[in-house]
C-alpha cells in the first residue's frame, strides 16, 4: 500500500546539512497495525509527513495505493491526501473558531453529508473516545488530552483507507490510551483500515503488530510480532 | 510555599455550569517534588494554572510564599509570577519568529543578565536537555519533543523557587525523560527548587516523592513516599 524507496530528507540550515531522514526504505502493506518509533528527533514526524504527502522528500520516490506522490500535481496530491489518508498531528491543529464537531466534522461536510446524520456520526465517534458532550466547546475551553481526541476524531470520522497518527496518545492518560487502541484495533479489524503511528508511548508500541525502529534518520530495526 | 483552600473553578458554559475544579485543599511546601495524577479532563492543567496565577479561581483562596493572590493587583500577579515562578505549558507556547535561545532566555534578559552570559548558560543548559546545537533554530524547524525541551529550558534558565511543568515529557521518549527528571531532581536537591508536575507519566510519577490524584476535579487521593 505504501512504499518508501530510498527517502531522505534535508533541510539546509545556514550553512548546514540537517539530514532528517537518511536512505530510508519501508513498505507498509493494507490493513497493517505499525509504530515508527524511535528517540526524540529522530525522524518519525517527517517520515508521517512525506508518507500523507504534507512534505516532499529531498530524494527518493513515494508510492501509495499505486500512486507516485511525485507524478502527481499538488492539487492531485492534496485531493488524495483529502479523501484517502486520515492525519492526527502531533500538535492537533484544531481551528479555534469552529467548535469541536465542527472541527471533526468537516471532511464529512466536504464529502456532502447531510448535517443531521454527520452530527449523528460524529456524537458516536466522540461517546467512544469519551469526549461525548463536548461537541459544542471550542478548542481553548478544553483539557489537553481532549483537544487531542478531538483531532483523533477528525481524522477517523471518514473512515479513510490509511490512518497516519503522530503521538496520538501524548497527552492521554493510561485508561484513555487504552480504550483509544482499543477503537482502533477494532476499526483495523472490521473496516480493513490500515495504521501508521509514530510513538514514544509504550502502551501503543505493545499494541502495534509490527515496530519499526529510527535512530537518527535511520532505519534501525523493523520487526513484527509472530502472530501478526 | 503553596497553599490552596476550598479551590474551585467552574466556567459557565451556555445554561451549563462546568466545574473543573470542585473545593480543592491543597498545601505543597518548599523543596517538594509532587505530580498531580488523573485522568485526562480531571482538572490538573486548571489546578496548575491557578497556582501560578495564569487564572483566577471562581472560589477560595490561593497563598504562595506567603502573598495571597487576590490581594495583590493584576500587575503585582504578574511580576510575581515572572520573577519567582517557572512555567512549562502543556502546549508550549513558544515565539514562532524568535530562535529556540531568545525563546529560552528571555527572562533572563529582562533580569538585565549581559548577552555573553546568558548565551553560556542557554548552551549549558541546553546541553544538558540534548538539544545542544539546536540554539538558533526556530521553533518550527524543531520536532516536537525539541520544541518541548526549549519550553523546559525557558523555565529553568532563571531557576525560579517553584516550577510548575504542564506534562513535561508527554512528547519525549524514556530515556529523554529519564535524563529530564534526573536534571530536575538535581535542581530539587542541589538549588532547593520546588517542583509541582502535572503528568500522566508512569516515569514522572515514579519519580515523585509524592503523588496527588486527582479525579473529576476533586482531590482523590495524596500520598508521599515513606522516604521523601
Ligand atoms: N524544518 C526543519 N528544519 C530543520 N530541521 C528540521 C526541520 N524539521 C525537523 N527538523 C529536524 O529533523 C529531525 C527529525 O525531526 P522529526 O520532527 O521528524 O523528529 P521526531 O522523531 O518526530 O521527534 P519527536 O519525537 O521529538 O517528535 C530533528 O533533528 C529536527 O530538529
Ligand atoms: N475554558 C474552559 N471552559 C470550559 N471548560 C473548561 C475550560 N477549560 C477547561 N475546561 C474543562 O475543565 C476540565 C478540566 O480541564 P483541565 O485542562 O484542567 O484537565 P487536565 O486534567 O489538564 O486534562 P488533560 O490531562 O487532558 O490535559 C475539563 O473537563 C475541561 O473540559
Ligand atoms: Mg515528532
Ligand atoms: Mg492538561
Amino acid at each position: 500500500l505504501i512504499t518508501l524507496r530510498n527517502i531522505s530528507k534535508i533541510y539546509p540550515i545556514g550553512s548546514q546539512q540537517i539530514v532528517a531522514v537518511d536512505a530510508l526504505n519501508l513498505t507498509i502493506n493494507r490493513r497493517e497495525f505499525a509504530v515508527l518509533a524511535g528517540p526524540s528527533g529522530s525522524g518519525k514526524t517527517t517520515v508521517l509527513n512525506i508518507v500523507g504527502a504534507l512534505d516532499s522528500a529531498t530524494e527518493g520516490t513515494v508510492t501509495v495505493a499505486g500512486e507516485n506522490y511525485q507524478q502527481m500535481t499538488a492539487k492531485e496530491r492534496a485531493d488524495f491526501r483529502l479523501q484517502r489518508i486520515g492525519f492526527i498531528f502531533q500538535s492537533y491543529n484544531l481551528i479555534p473558531v469552529l467548535t469541536a464537531a465542527e472541527n471533526a466534522e468537516f471532511i464529512l461536510m466536504l464529502q456532502g453529508i447531510p448535517a443531521q446524520l454527520r452530527r449523528r456520526q460524529i456524537e458516536k465517534l466522540f461517546t467512544e473516545l469519551g469526549i461525548g458532550g463536548l461537541e459544542d466547546r471550542r478548542p481553548n475551553d478544553l483539557s489537553g488530552g481532549q483537544q487531542q481526541r478531538v483531532a483523533i476524531a477528525r481524522a477517523i470520522a471518514p473512515q479513510p483507507a490509511v490512518i497516519l497518527a503522530d503521538e496520538p496518545t501524548a497527552n492521554l492518560d493510561s485508561r484513555t490510551a487504552e480504550d483509544l487502541l482499543e477503537l482502533m484495533r477494532g476499526l483495523n479489524r472490521d473496516k480493513g483500515m490500515t495504521f501508521l503511528f509514530s510513538s514514544h508511548d509504550p502502551l501503543v508500541i505493545a499494541h502495534a503488530a509490527r515496530v519499526i525502529r529510527l535512530r537518527d534518520g535511520r532505519l534501525e530495526e523493523d520487526s513484527s510480532t509472530p502472530d501478526s
